[in-house]
């Protein structure tokens, strides 16, 4: 017959059953044989007090084995049931029941196979979120460079705008008129100094 | 075998604890 | 009907035992053993038979107290009547250990597992919106810089052109 080791009752009772009612069994015997020790010296004392007493120690032995073992036997046979009993209805954990530390058994029930899917999906997830994470480093720097480059960019407009700005300060609102407006002035002014070297050359030669 | 069996049971109470709190506490570490 | 209290059972057990036993060795039973012994003090007899009455049932309840106490049998016996109340809904066998604790350890470490799974989903979705926007914005930037790029490029022509005519209006000025 297979032993029943009763380890989910260990689990629960810090002890196995059986060896809580073998504890028992033992205690319990061990009075047995205790009272049954006091009743023969209570016996033997009171046989000395009676005089011509003809019973001896043996006879008194004799019937104490004789007690006892009567006795015993149904002790042994009685205890069987009760140990029969406190194992079917008080130490023991009913099948249907899980006990609280096991709660996670029946709301996860979990295989290794569907554990270790859940564990490659974690990792893969680690994954995603370090390449989220770069990827947000990489968008963070591109924003960071573009926001130089717009103020340089910025800038040269500035730079340009100013330069036009100095043409307006000086009454010309547009580089290239007043380029060819200089132009302009200036080919006067050449004529005008061609007309006058002209004129002294007149005025020397006169 | 009565201690074997004490001792399986007691692990068996115990150790998934003691493991959860490691799992727990690399979980918290890996996060950060 | 309503569960008896183990810790109930287990006294009314231990007293039917001694019940029973003390039913085994009756009085009867103790003279025919002690017979002489009985026929020459039946009184005696009579006190001593009841004295190992007494003294065996008080032994054994003694033990059981003792028991009750040393492994706190009560407190543990009334919280398993709990777990078996909270429990008696379910029918079919419940889960017990594999005997593969790497097996059992899954549903533990499960509960954890999927948190952070679903800690994890969320970090994930979280930076990918915010990647999206950022995305967004990095190329309304390029858009950005590229236009400016492109006014700059114009402006620049613009001045090179101008500097060309200037050059080629100084030349012609320069003509004597």
């Amino acid at each position: 017959m297979s032993v029943d080791p009763m380890t989910y009752e260990a689990q629960f009772f810090g002890f196995t059953p059986q060896t809580c009612m073998f504890r028992i069994y033992i205690a319990f015997q061990d009075y047995l044989f205790e009272v049954m020790q006091a009743v023969e010296q209570v016996i033997l004392k009171k046989m000395e007090g009676i005089p011509g007493c003809d019973i001896t120690p043996v006879q008194i032995r004799k019937c104490t084995e004789k007690f006892l073992c009567f006795m015993k036997g149904h002790f042994d046979n009685l205890f069987g049931k009760m140990e029969q009993l406190f194992l079917q209805m008080i130490l023991r954990i009913p099948p249907n029941i899980l006990l609280p530390e096991d709660k996670c058994q029946e709301m996860y029930p979990y295989s290794e196979e569907e554990f270790q899917l859940l564990q490659k999906e974690i990792k893969e997830l680690q994954e995603k979120c370090k390449v989220e994470m770069y990827t947000k480093q990489a968008l963070l720097a591109e924003l960071e460079e573009q926001k130089i480059v717009e103020d340089k960019l910025k800038q040269t407009l500035t730079l340009f705008d100013e330069l036009e700005n100095v043409g307006r300060d000086h009454g010309t609102s547009d580089f290239r008129e007043s380029l060819v407006s200089v132009v302009q002035n200036s080919r006067k002014l050449q004529d005008i100094r061609d007309n006058v070297e002209k004129e002294s050359k007149r005025l020397k030669i006169s | 075998f009565d201690e074997i069996i004490v001792d399986i049971a007691t692990k068996r109470k115990q150790y998934p604890r003691k493991i959860l709190e490691c799992v727990i506490k690399t979980l918290k570490a890996q996060h950060e | 009907g309503t569960a008896v209290s183990r810790v109930k059972l287990l006294d009314t057990m231990v007293d039917t035992f001694l019940q029973k036993l003390i039913a085994a060795g009756s009085y009867q039973r103790f003279t025919d053993c002690y017979k002489h012994f009985h026929q020459l003090q039946p009184e005696m007899t009579q006190r001593i038979y009841d004295k190992f009455v007494t003294q065996l049932q008080a032994s054994i309840r003694e033990e059981i107290s003792e028991i009750k106490e040393e492994g706190n049998l009560e407190t543990v016996l009334m919280s398993l009547d709990k777990i078996v109340e909270d429990g008696k809904k379910r029918k079919e066998p419940a889960w017990r250990p594999s005997g593969t604790p790497e097996k059992d350890l899954c549903s533990v470490l499960a509960p954890y597992f999927l948190q952070q799974r679903d800690t994890l989903r969320r970090h994930v979705q979280k930076q990918e919106a915010k990647n999206q926007e950022l995305a967004e914005a990095v190329l309304a930037g390029r858009r950005q810089v590229e236009e400016l790029q492109r006014q700059v490029q114009a402006r620049q022509q613009a001045w090179q052109a101008l500097h060309r005519e200037r050059r080629e209006l100084a030349a012609v000025l320069k003509e004597p």
